[in-house]
């Protein structure tokens, strides 16, 4: 369970400071499958980072399953994400030098889980990228290296789901599949939270936030799918 | 005016050979605004890379204005670039250690363009960036990282502008304001071309291609805007 409590989040650039996330509280049970929506800039991958335990927050709380993460040192968050959070970047930070199976079976290796790389064959199958496991990302197309980051976000079997803009560089086709999948995982138990600007897309979640400047707008309910 | 007549482009990995544009044929008129569509993976950028005059064919021709680009030196080439043609890369390629409006300016500085700062500020200013001009591209979102890549690319006036999914990291209204803009240029007599896998913006284009696993389909022609 995610709970956000009056988070605040600014950036300070010389003489400047962005106040970027201003008093954003919401609660997201476990097995919710939640779309965050709004415009460029308003602050939603400076939340995601918040909740991927990637970044720090000004003031407020983050608790993560009961426990403040303001309690926890950097080993214990390190050791969070990668066992229980499985984070799709909007840029997809795949590492370059490394061929797409190396880069989604990373996870495994740090986690030390058995069958790496079986698993990360697996989970390039899931995506539609069989075919394309020996190549690096710039032999890759931009929808494939956003798959490559997919599949890495999932190997580990995450119980929470982080994707910003998961389907950005992806035609309808394969973004329906990814969302498939999300929808797959979600019935498994997982919780996700999706990164959107694509309505259809936050329609087939659970939930939706809408982030307007940094605040959160009221949320507009939809019944269960 | 743009002339492709059956470009061939594999990529050599090892022992693989993929072949990625197979006999791609079409002519572009000068004031077109086209779209360019298809799954990931079909060869979209690839193309757009050649006729960005950034990448090599393997067999046919490509003519520019008449003349084939395989006639072209490196440097004649390079020129052509710098002075005709605006490309929005699908990666944005904005580098890093420069602010949003020294990227701006840096096409201006090679054409050595008069006036180079307060072009690139008016080209911030036209995609809404105005107030991010002295951030850093990790200093700034996604969407806002895109937009400046955009700015980058109109901000020479360019004759053709080659745009790989400008609005993949934009919410709607966003998008439209960047859609506005390609039909305000275009309607300046500028040739345009987007790449895009959002079918309301291929709507918005006066022609549509469509691409499928390398092949150039029949194309769906629209009645003029
Ligand atoms: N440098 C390379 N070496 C080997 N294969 C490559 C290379 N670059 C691209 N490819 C392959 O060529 C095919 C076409 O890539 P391209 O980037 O043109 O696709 P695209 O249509 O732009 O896809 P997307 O919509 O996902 O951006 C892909 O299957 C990709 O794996
Ligand atoms: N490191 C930073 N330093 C200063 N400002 C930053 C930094 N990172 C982000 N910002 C600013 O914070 C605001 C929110 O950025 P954020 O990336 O969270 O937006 P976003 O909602 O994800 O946008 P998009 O949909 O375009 O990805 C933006 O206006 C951006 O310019
Ligand atoms: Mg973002
Ligand atoms: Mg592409």
């Amino acid at each position: 369970v995610i709970e956000v409590l009056k988070v605040n989040k600014s950036y300070t650039m010389g003489q400047e400071k962005l106040h970027v996330l201003k008093n954003v509280s919401f609660t997201v049970q476990k097995g919710d499958l939640l779309a965050l929506t709004g415009p460029s800039g308003s602050g939603k991958s400076t939340l995601m980072n918040i909740l991927g335990c990637l970044d720090s927050i000004d003031n407020g709380d983050y608790l993560l399953d009961g426990t403040s993460v303001l309690k926890r040192n950097a080993n214990q968050l390190a050791d969070i994400r990668s066992k229980n959070i499985g984070f799709v970047f909007q840029n997809f930070s795949l590492l370059s030098r490394m061929s797409a199976l190396e880069n989604v079976e990373l996870p495994l290796l740090y986690s030390e889980t058995k069958n790496s790389k079986k698993k990360a064959m697996e989970a390039l199958d899931i995506v539609g990228l069989s075919d394309r496991m020996k190549h690096e990302p710039n032999q890759l197309s931009g929808g494939q290296r956003q798959r490559v980051a997919i599949a890495r976000a999932i190997v580990n079997d995450p119980a929470l789901i982080l994707a910003d803009e998961p389907t950005g560089n992806l035609d309808s086709k394969t973004g329906l599949e990814i969302i498939d999948l999300f929808h797959r995982l979600n019935k498994e138990g997982r919780t996700i939270i999706v990164v959107t600007h694509e309505q259809d897309v936050a329609n087939e979640c659970h939930r939706q936030l809408h982030m307007l400047d940094g605040v959160l707008q009221k949320e507009f309910f939809k019944k269960r799918k």
